[in-house]
């Protein structure tokens, strides 16, 4: 052990077993994944290749067989429990994704929440056992975050009872949905609805993209990888052009809403719930940005009492560059950052699920306010998330630069959140709209609820500055 | 008008208040614009996208408010008294910083006078001084795994130099001690010159 950080851990004012069980939630929840933790690091099928010293063909590689692996393990040591799975994956993965990533974060969950009765009873069984392996494809060469703009096309055909999905142009080929490329069989494609003529809207489709024995993609189905990233090298991100693909209409998930055999459509109850899988992800990134951040301070805070350098005092020896309120400055901020993230965090998941609870009783009533908080506090966490990254970067001097340290993995993996699932900008003006709206309502008079109610306090209590 | 609220910058209640105030002024200047906007006979899209700068500053200043909020309300639910202690001056910091860093805000509200922002400059510097021997603690807390962290800097055992060398002898480039680049081109070139 390093006797600089030793010391520092003689210093301590606090029991940091204590902290630990707080911010894991529970001092149960820290026994339960450090057992699963030690799973894996005892597990030699876990020894690797050091991703760093791989092609990217090989890094694909690797994670496939991992991922495969990872499933074989869950059910060996038979857990279940999405947080635990989550907790084993973490440390199986270290900071990078997996190539299934999507079938279990986006495929299955859309299935579950979006399937109807006799879906259901088709599709989860095979996509729990992996015959059927899934991504989510919603955005388009040209178009992301504005879903209305989404250009692929279903159009319901009465006569065969068949929707009919097209890539009318190039810009909406399906582009960047990870596991999309290579991996995933089966796709849920967001596509603009037609049916007796008219445009339905934006609904979800399960299209077959290969042959479940072969893997060979099917007829009309052009499919393939997207190319290098700045990171995500593990995830075959692909592209999908579809060429007048007919699908069953059992295929478009109706537990919402609902195309009868002759092409009559029927509304479903709020057009937000498609994007009940957005907030549940946009909620998740929240913990994301919070343990991007907490990594990067660790680094960067333990390399900083362990690295000595430059005279603080004449004469005396090299100080710890945690000594120098210049380092201090540039760090604690975002240990403190980490810290109000991780609450947050906590914060998002558990409102998610109390209302997404709510929702499954048929009250939409907060749908509203969750889907603008955790759109604007995906941007906020993610936008300081990825600064901090940089920042603690840059406190490692050159050593920060090398892959080595983890701090360029943790960044590259890090910052398409403030691109992906949601463009940042869009994220805070759709947060914009829902508090302006309620502005409006509190000048009318009305007695606003929730985390705007402060909107409402009448003539906002004006603060006095403190005579210094 | 409500009785006018002091501010004190030590206390965490008080700043999530004029974080919250922050928040509502930017969110009816925001709004203020896009009636701006109307009046001069604007669309009401762009009278919106005319507004979005202040739409976005409305939003992130929201999402601080959150954020502070939540981390105060956090603290009300910790019992230990020494994490509760080091919890706070972090909480502390975090507020503090961020009105540092949107200080003009906080100016331009009438929510902090100039002195105050004076105070809080000298008060984060105290808030790092006291920080500064909790720090490894406070970051051993997150109990990251050295697999998972993936890190020769950030190792638990703080063993960085004798793994960060080993780390590089590892690099694919070193599997020889002559790489075949020399044979195939810088032995030819000097035949050649």
């Amino acid at each position: 052990m390093n006797p600089d950080i030793t010391k520092e851990r003689n210093n301590a004012t606090f029991d940091v077993e204590k902290l630990t069980h707080i911010l894991d939630g529970a001092p149960e929840i820290t026994k339960r994944r450090r057992e699963i933790e030690s799973l894996v690091l005892s597990d030699p099928d876990f020894k690797e290749e050091d991703p760093n010293f791989l092609s990217r063909s090989e890094r694909y590689d690797q994670a496939v067989r991992k991922s495969a692996q990872m499933i074989l393990k869950l059910r060996e040591y038979g857990i279940a429990d999405p947080e635990e799975i989550y907790c084993y994956k973490n440390i199986a993965q270290g900071s990078h994704n997996e190539a299934l990533g999507l079938h279990f974060a986006m495929f299955k969950p859309t299935l579950y929440s979006q399937c109807d009765h006799q879906q259901s009873r088709k599709w989860l069984p095979l996509a729990e056992s992996f015959q059927v392996i899934g991504t989510y494809a919603q955005t388009e060469m040209g178009h992301g975050t504005h879903l209305r703009g989404l250009e692929t096309t279903s159009t319901y055909d009465p006569a065969t009872q068949e929707f009919v999905l097209n890539s009318p142009t190039v810009s909406s080929i399906k582009w960047w949905p990870g596991g999309l490329g290579k991996t995933s069989n089966h796709a849920i494609v967001l596509a603009q609805l037609y049916s007796q003529g008219n445009c339905r809207g934006l609904h979800a489709f399960i299209v077959p993209i290969r042959d479940m024995s072969t893997h060979v993609p099917l007829p009309g189905i052009v499919v393939g990888d997207i190319g290098p990233k700045f990171g995500f090298s593990e995830v075959d991100n692909g592209f999908l052009r579809l060429e007048n693909v007919r699908i069953p209409r059992e295929n478009m998930l109706m537990k919402y809403a609902k195309v009868e055999p002759d092409g009559t459509y029927v509304k479903p109850p709020s057009a937000k719930l498609t994007y009940g899988t957005m907030v549940f992800i946009r909620s998740m990134i929240v913990g994301k940005s919070a343990e991007a951040v907490a990594k990067s301070c660790t680094i960067a805070i333990r390399y900083s009492v362990v690295r000595h350098q430059s005279e603080l005092r004449p004469g005396e020896p090299e100080p710890q560059i945690l000594d120098y309120q210049a380092q201090q400055y540039k760090l604690f901020p975002l240990l403190a950052m980490a810290y109000a993230f991780t609450f947050v965090g906590q914060y998002m998941k558990e409102t998610y699920q109390r209302i997404s609870g709510d929702i499954s009783q048929g009250d939409f009533s907060e749908m509203p306010e969750l889907h603008a908080l955790s759109a604007g506090l995906k941007a906020f966490t993610t936008w300081a998330a990825n600064s901090a990254i940089e920042v603690c970067r840059m406190s490692c001097g050159g050593h920060g630069y090398s892959c080595s340290s983890g701090l360029p993995d943790i960044y590259v993996e890090f910052t398409p959140t403030c691109t992906y699932e949601g463009e940042n900008t869009v994220m805070m003006l759709q947060t914009a709209r829902y508090l302006v709206k309620s502005y409006r309502q509190a000048k009318d008079g009305q007695q606003l609820s929730g985390i705007v109610s402060y909107l409402s306090e009448a003539e906002h209590r004006r603060v006095q500055p403190q005579p210094v | 008008a409500a009785r006018p609220t002091v501010v004190d910058i030590n206390d965490l209640s008080s700043l999530v208040e004029v974080y919250k105030l922050r928040a509502a002024i930017l969110v009816e200047l925001a709004n203020k614009s896009i009636q701006q906007e109307l009046q001069q006979r604007k669309s009401q899209e762009d009278a919106w996208n005319n507004s979005a700068i202040d739409l976005v500053r409305a939003s992130d200043a929201h999402c601080h408010y959150v954020v502070v909020k939540l981390f105060t309300d956090k603290l009300g639910k910790t019992s230990d008294t020494a994490i509760h202690s080091v919890l706070s001056t972090l909480a502390l910091l975090y507020a503090l910083n961020g009105i540092k860093q949107n200080s003009g805000d906080f100016l331009q509200a009438g929510l902090l006078s100039g002195p105050q922002v004076l105070q809080i400059s000298v008060r984060i510097k105290e808030l790092l001084s006291l920080l500064r021997p909790n720090a490894v603690a406070l970051v051993d807390a997150f109990d990251f795994q050295d697999k998972r962290l993936n890190s020769v800097l950030g190792r638990y055992d703080g063993n960085v130099y004798e793994n960060l060398f080993e780390w590089a002898r590892c690099s694919p480039l070193n599997s020889t001690e002559v790489h075949e680049s020399f044979h195939k081109y810088l032995k030819p070139l000097r035949s050649k010159l």
